[in-house]
């Protein structure tokens, strides 16, 4: 997929959401209020990002509960405007993967 | 072996450099430093917010096991007793030092910058940061604000000063002191700007003339981004200029004319950045030292100048993640120079636009979390082993590698592994 997987090296970054939708504590949620982690496996020819529950309290991110996916191939995309997860192909494939 | 280190971190910078092809910005002095150094034009932070990335990036350790994606815990009390990249510089002979935000202040750092275990002495912090999001924003009515686009007349600020300027003239004057002292030394510079607010010295504005700023290229909110990915830009919506503006919440959009003003700021605070760094930089050369002193130059992520119809940091979008990484190593990215020749000399950003290429640019991927065994091995230090899988009760490892692999020594050029030769 575009350069994605094929033994790229591999930056891995996250980002923690209180909730589904934008709230006010959205951008800087206490660790006590978070309740989806967004984690984002990116080369140089792709970002894919997984937004999944996480339990705070024991600090657990739960790969099977997945609240949304992001795919963007830099070489169609490089400004990360169409999001193609929801793609099927890529979708199961990447979470395979991840 | 027995190198210097000065290691520069700069709070929310995303690489709108010269070195790294923005057309627009004026930073020679990066730009000078990028020409000498192995470049990475793709490292990502591991969050993009700033305790969680400097506790990650300083401990060697992902947020997962820093535990730390908010502001209000202390690894070694709330994780575990992690040490830091300075703590082992420390505890291998180097004098370590701190000057301005290289840990965030408060609880993540143990309101001590983690000192003494980071830190061979007290960390320096300027004076006047207390009066970072204080009214001093002249408005058009005269009055002063707490605003986001705050161009300052410098000696209206308090103490005449502004809290970069004072981080540098502390930096110098460590340096100084180190001529003397045959000690190794890591000094660590964390400079405030570009972080919000935009609080700079007003004369950077005439580089960026308000006819030549554009929007972003895409600047609304793409159709089928998750809700849950979107940052709504909350920090800046509590300064006193967007306040007024009473945009709608979550999705805006600020006003077209007022987005090319944060985007001019934005350019004006990276400008007045650069010439803190060509003063540091000329200092490093007039004390003699530029040609025993490895210089990193990074941050500690990006932000966010509307694209996606966001601003600042808080997700996981490129532009919030992606930071400038460089490191100058002497004999190994630029060859020594004789005693008393420049590497470093100041250039004005108002009368240089560099046009320097870096020296070696990679496009590999790699993460700030490296940066723990990366230095370590460019200092001939043991470079710490890498974390087993469940690693809280490990004080010493790092759960990135080092990149030094990518530096290729003979032609000072950062060079592609090539394919299965991984030596």
């Amino acid at each position: 997929t575009g350069g994605c997987v094929n033994g790229e090296p591999v930056a891995l970054s996250q980002y923690p959401r209180p909730a589904d939708t934008p709230q006010w504590n959205s951008d800087k949620p206490k660790l006590k209020d978070i309740r989806i982690m967004g984690y984002s496996m990116r080369t140089v020819g792709c970002r894919y990002t997984v937004w999944v529950g996480f339990n705070p309290n024991n600090f657990s991110a739960n790969f099977e509960d997945v609240h949304a996916g992001e795919l963007y191939v830099v070489e169609t995309d490089p400004n990360q405007d169409y999001n193609i997860y929801n793609n099927t192909a890529h979708g199961v494939l990447f979470q395979k993967l991840f | 072996d027995g190198m210097n280190v000065l290691f520069i971190v700069v709070d929310d910078l995303r690489p709108v450099l010269g070195c790294y092809g923005d057309r627009l910005v004026r930073s020679p002095n990066i730009d000078q430093l990028a020409s000498r150094s192995a470049v990475f034009s793709s490292a990502y932070a591991q969050q993009a917010i700033c305790a969680p990335s400097r506790v990650s990036f300083l401990t060697g350790r992902r947020p997962d096991t820093t535990r730390l994606y908010d502001f209000y815990s202390y690894w070694r009390v709330h994780a575990g007793n992690y040490s830091t990249m300075p703590q082992y510089f420390k505890e291998n002979g180097y004098v370590t030092m701190s000057v301005g935000k290289v840990f965030h202040p408060g609880v993540s750092s143990n309101y001590s910058d983690d000192y003494p275990y980071s830190w061979s002495i007290p960390p320096f912090h300027p004076s006047t940061e207390k009066y970072e999001n204080d009214k001093t924003c002249r408005g058009k009515d005269g009055k002063l604000y707490a605003n986001l686009v705050c161009p300052v007349d410098v000696t209206e600020m308090p103490s005449s000063t502004l809290p970069d300027i004072q981080s540098t003239e502390e930096a110098i004057r460590l340096l100084n002191g180190m001529k003397t002292n045959k000690q190794k030394f890591f000094l660590a510079v964390g400079y405030h700007k570009p972080h919000i607010p935009l609080r700079y010295p007003q004369e950077f504005l005439k580089l960026y003339p308000l006819e030549n700023i554009t929007l972003a290229p895409d600047p609304w909110v793409p159709a089928r981004l998750p809700a849950v990915a979107y940052n709504p830009w909350t920090d800046i919506r509590q300064r006193d200029d967007v306040k007024a503006l009473n945009v709608s919440f979550p999705y805006g959009p600020l006003p077209g004319d007022f987005q090319r003003q944060i985007r001019q700021s934005y350019y004006a605070a990276v400008s007045y950045l650069d010439m803190q760094v060509g003063l540091l930089l000329n200092a490093l050369d007039d004390v003699g030292l530029s040609n025993n002193t490895i210089v990193v130059f990074t941050a500690d992520h990006g932000w966010s100048l509307g694209e996606h119809g966001e601003w600042a940091k808080y997700s996981n979008f490129d532009v919030a993640t992606r930071v400038p990484l460089m490191f100058y190593v002497p004999g190994m990215t630029a060859s020594s120079v004789r005693q008393g020749e420049r590497l470093f000399p100041y250039l004005d950003p108002f009368s240089h636009n560099s046009g320097l290429v870096p020296q070696g640019k990679s496009e590999r991927v790699v993460e700030l979390v490296s940066l723990f065994p990366t230095l370590a091995e460019l200092a001939g230090l043991p470079v710490p082993p890498l974390c087993p899988k469940a690693s809280l009760h490990v004080a010493l490892c790092t759960e990135g590698t080092s990149i030094v692999r990518y530096f290729n020594a003979s032609r000072g050029k950062v060079e592609e592994e090539k394919d299965g030769c991984e030596d």
